[in-house]
């Protein structure tokens, strides 16, 4: 499963989504 | 699972590599103008099965992006960032190139303020997978812009295909037919679903999709 954020700024969402993948 | 964050700013960069770090979570971490720095689908020799009926897809499972949707002037363009070796440059000249590219993640809106969107929308129409799903955040007036901008593109091309707009005359999806590279257009389904009204104005999650699923 690839998964990206895109404008991840400060990356609260990207590490939130890796957190709960 | 492989998690990639890309921002076009290098200092976010850096924070999103920290908070990662602070989470203990594995995420790659990318300074980039959206997705212009993969390799695109066409190219590759990986997921082209239908490549020759003009099906190419993407390796992108879930894409997430909330973008600069204010509006701007028009004509008002984000800038590229460039690669610089850090060693070459003066303190100060490096510090206004950061100042210019992390202003510019708020540029590019257009009059609409959906600039930068609907390059990130025709990115997405390449390299979202067959399955894949783009979750993107919209202001009320980034979406009726994209809705009128479709209806603006059928009617150059056939005033009697208006039917598939919308859904049920469902104000909460739009069929996207004008996104992709161009030789082969993907169609992109784009369904609200989740919205928050603040003052002044409504903000919503859209989930973009190929129709066929």
């Amino acid at each position: 499963l690839l998964v990206v954020e895109l404008g991840s700024g400060a990356g609260l969402l990207s590490a939130a989504v890796a957190k709960s993948l | 699972v492989h998690c990639i964050a890309v921002d076009i700013n290098p200092a976010a960069c850096h924070a999103t590599s920290h908070t990662c770090l602070l989470n203990n979570v594995q995420v790659d971490v990318v300074c980039g103008d959206l997705l212009s720095w993969m390799r695109h689908p066409k190219s590759t020799c990986v997921n082209i099965k239908n490549v020759s009926q003009g099906n190419s897809y993407g390796l992108i499972d879930l894409l997430l992006f909330n973008p600069p949707y204010v509006r701007g002037p028009n004509g008002e363009c984000a800038i590229v960032p460039m690669v610089l070796k850090s060693d070459t440059i003066e303190n100060s000249t490096e510090n206004q190139l950061q100042s210019k590219i992390a202003d510019a993640a708020w540029l590019g809106g257009g009059p609409d303020g959906v600039e930068v969107l609907k390059k990130a929308l025709h990115q997405a129409a390449d390299f979202l997978s067959e399955r894949g799903v783009f979750y993107v955040l919209m202001i009320d007036y980034n979406y009726a812009a994209l809705v009128r901008e479709e209806i603006n593109a059928r009617c150059e091309q056939d005033v009697n295909n208006f039917g598939v707009i919308n859904e049920n005359n469902s104000k909460d999806y739009v069929l996207l037919t004008t996104f992709g590279d161009g030789t082969a257009k993907k169609p992109l389904a784009c369904r609200r679903i989740l919205s928050r009204q603040v003052p002044g104005e409504k903000l919503s999650v859209y989930r973009v999709y190929r129709p066929h699923i």
